[in-house]
């Protein structure tokens, strides 16, 4: 464990936390895509398939467990708490994340470090969660006013994954055979997809103006 | 040392 990791999971789990305040003191979900909230669970589950087979450390479990159960938590929230699910902003979230699905898939059965079950899901997990905020982006985008919470939510997952480029950096500085490709390269392009919503959020927080993307 | 599919990172 090296801080730029640790930074990396807690501002995760701040993503999260800052989402289930919003959701629950709201309650609402207005300017949340459902689609990118369904992504994450299927991420999380696929990635922690060795959570009861190689134990790691008591953090390593307590955390997967905390996404795993928050992801699926906010899923069913959105779908059926009957106050929720009302602010779901049903036509403006209709990214068609099959696609989505289906390239990682197809992308993890050809590049994975092993051709095994588990390996090849931890790959399309990878895969999968460079590109699980693509419908919460073009959401934010539609929807046009941004409120803070969503906002927030969105710079922290965003954030995440920049500060576990650093912990790659590190950790092929530091230890001989570190060798991470396929989370390099697709933590590379997750980070990349929220370039231009960390512009425009810097810019609307400069200007202490309401965050607002182009359509 | 740990071999290729030792995922220690969430």
């Amino acid at each position: 464990m090296n801080i730029f990791r640790l930074a990396g999971d807690m501002t995760h789990l701040i993503s999260v936390l800052v989402l289930l305040l919003k959701i629950y003191a709201t309650k609402s979900c207005s300017g949340i895509s459902l689609k990118t909230q369904e992504l994450y669970a299927i991420v999380f589950v696929t990635r922690y398939l060795d959570l009861f087979t190689d134990f790691i450390s008591l953090y390593n479990t307590v955390m997967k467990l905390v996404f795993i159960g928050s992801s699926l938590a906010i899923v069913w929230c959105m779908r059926y708490h009957r106050v929720v699910r009302r602010s779901y902003d049903r036509e403006l979230d209709t990214f068609r994340y099959w696609i989505l699905l289906g390239v990682s898939f197809i992308l993890a059965l050809v590049l994975h470090e092993k051709f095994t079950l588990q390996e090849v899901f931890w790959a399309f997990s990878i895969y999968l969660e460079a590109v699980a905020i693509l419908p919460q982006l073009v959401l934010l985008q539609r929807s046009g006013n941004v409120d803070n919470l969503a906002g927030q939510y969105v710079f922290f997952l965003g954030a995440y994954r920049a500060f576990y480029i650093l912990n790659w950096i590190y950790r092929y500085l530091t230890e001989q055979r570190f060798t991470r490709w396929i989370s390099c390269v697709s933590g590379l392009v997750q980070t990349a997809l929220y370039a231009d919503f960390f512009y425009y959020y810097f810019i609307s927080w400069k200007n202490n103006a309401k965050l607002q993307l182009p359509a | 040392d740990y071999d290729d599919d030792y995922h220690d990172e969430l």
